[in-house]
């Protein structure tokens, strides 16, 4: 009674009742089993000082700080189950929100998310991140794709043609990501696909993070001339940009993600299109 | 019927300003304006396209929406459409090489629906609830985009399984149930705290 289980098929999400987190995937066909967390957090943007001027902005990554998003009041989960898909809606807080869906005939999480506007009457910026945490031993490794073709391997805090000397510690480490990320550890591999170009790492062994919204509140002084701080405007009241996307996430045994990442990366790019018409009773077409 | 509005939208859209989204924001502005422009474009060949292919009776050709406001859980022909008493008719393309079977959600205003194939054939479905965020996001940005609040109320997501062959289509026909058939609703249930 701990647990919610969510998915018909072989995959299965449990998450803990009591704070409505993920805690658990399982794949019942490959009998690959993880202790699995998602959250949200933010680095605040750093504003520059008059030792260390340069601030972070649209070209320039110097997170100022980070800080895990919890929860406003009870944590809560809403599921929905069905015989062709179940989904579970969190809404951690008033400006994030959260789909994750499991298909009867599919072997991966979908998560979409809605984010912003990113709040900034506390006079930070803010450049929103995910994280996806098991308990894998990876060792400092891991492997993001280079614009769509290979994965290439990434070891945090190393490069392979000269030595690195590490002044931020998080965006020396990020990486951009087109297709997916993903960790092993000898005998699973835990893939992230993403549906848009975004930044990622993985800052802690078995971990993967993704950014998915920035708001800032400086420019960073390298051309752009202007702050990232984006807005839609209706009837003269202007809001920050919302967002909505979704990435999608399998664990697999050891050799046994790539087909997944190559074949479901490039539908993720190819979506099935749609067209609608109209029809008068039985007049079939 | 062309797609170079498409094509030069998606050119200048491969600026690295443009794919890490460091551009400045009227210039963001230029480049959805663009695609947008392209996307009406193509928005036609599609139709049209897609009109030809189903058109193998010799009847009149049918003209072809698409929801480019899908994301924000807008779609006028199947909120309107079962609505009105009449069918849907949908059509699923599938750019690559390879069959596909994929889940497809499209929101609709009835809770009694049936989803056939192009043999007749009842295809599994399942009615999922709109839930007020969901909602919330559509009226605030449609107030946005379309300087006014839908005229239709969608109480459900529709899913049904699809099957596409390579750089092929089907066709289903979504109706209003009819006596011992409908779409399966969704068992809800929120957790809170400990209960």
């Amino acid at each position: 009674n701990s647990t919610v289980e969510i998915g018909e098929g072989n995959l299965k999400l449990l998450y803990s009742v009591d704070g409505g987190k993920l805690s658990q995937y399982i794949n019942r066909r490959n009998s690959v089993s993880a202790v699995v967390e998602q959250s949200y957090s933010y680095y605040t943007g750093f504003s520059g000082t008059d030792e260390d001027p340069q601030a972070s902005g649209a070209y320039v990554f110097r997170s100022n700080g980070s800080f895990s998003i919890k929860s406003e009041g009870k944590d809560s989960l809403t599921v929905m189950k069905g015989p062709l898909l179940d989904e579970v809606h969190q809404h951690p807080t008033s400006w994030i929100h959260q789909i994750t869906r499991v298909y009867k005939g599919k072997e991966h999480a979908e998560i979409e998310f809605t984010i912003g506007p990113i709040p900034i009457d506390d006079g930070a910026g803010k450049e929103i991140v995910t994280q996806i945490k098991t308990t894998m031993n990876t060792n400092g490794t891991f492997y993001t794709d280079s614009n769509g073709r290979d994965f290439i391997k990434r070891i945090r805090d190393h490069r392979a043609d000269w030595d690195l000397e590490v002044s931020q510690a998080i965006a020396g480490n990020y990486y951009p990501i087109n297709v997916g990320v993903y960790v092993e550890d000898g005998k699973k591999e835990l893939s992230v696909l993403v549906d848009r170009a975004i930044g990622g790492s993985s800052i802690m062994d078995g971990q993967i993070e993704l950014m998915l919204h920035r708001r800032l509140l400086h420019d960073d002084s390298r051309g752009v001339g202007e702050v990232l701080n984006e807005t839609v405007c209706a009837f003269d009241d202007c809001k920050g940009l919302v967002i909505k996307g979704k990435y999608f996430i399998r664990i697999d045994p050891i050799g046994e993600g790539a087909k997944w990442r190559r074949s479901v990366g490039q539908e993720i790019y190819s979506p099935l299109i749609l067209a609608f018409a109209e029809q008068d009773g039985d007049d079939w077409m | 019927l062309k797609t170079e509005k498409l094509a030069n939208a998606l050119a200048i859209a491969q600026h690295h300003d443009a794919v890490t989204g460091t551009e400045r924001q009227h210039v963001a502005a230029d480049y959805t304006m663009r695609l947008h422009m392209g996307y009406v474009e193509a928005e036609k060949v599609i139709s049209s396209s897609l009109s030809s292919m189903t058109n193998t009776h010799g009847k009149t050709e049918t003209s072809y929406e698409q929801c480019p406001l899908l994301n924000i859980s807008y779609c006028p022909p199947s909120e309107t459409l079962l609505s009105n008493g009449k069918s849907l008719v949908v059509v699923v393309y599938n750019p690559l090489g390879w069959n596909r079977e994929e889940v497809i959600q499209i929101p609709v205003s009835i809770d009694e629906v049936i989803v056939q194939d192009f043999k007749g054939r009842e295809v599994e479905s399942q009615l999922l609830p709109v839930t007020k965020s969901s909602l919330s996001i559509r009226n605030d940005h449609l107030k946005a985009y379309l300087g006014k609040p839908s005229d239709t109320v969608i109480k459900y997501w529709l899913a049904f399984q699809v099957s596409v062959p390579p750089l092929g289509f089907s066709t289903y026909v979504v109706s209003g149930a009819r006596a011992g058939a409908r779409s399966v609703m969704s068992s809800a249930f929120t957790v809170q705290g400990e209960v």
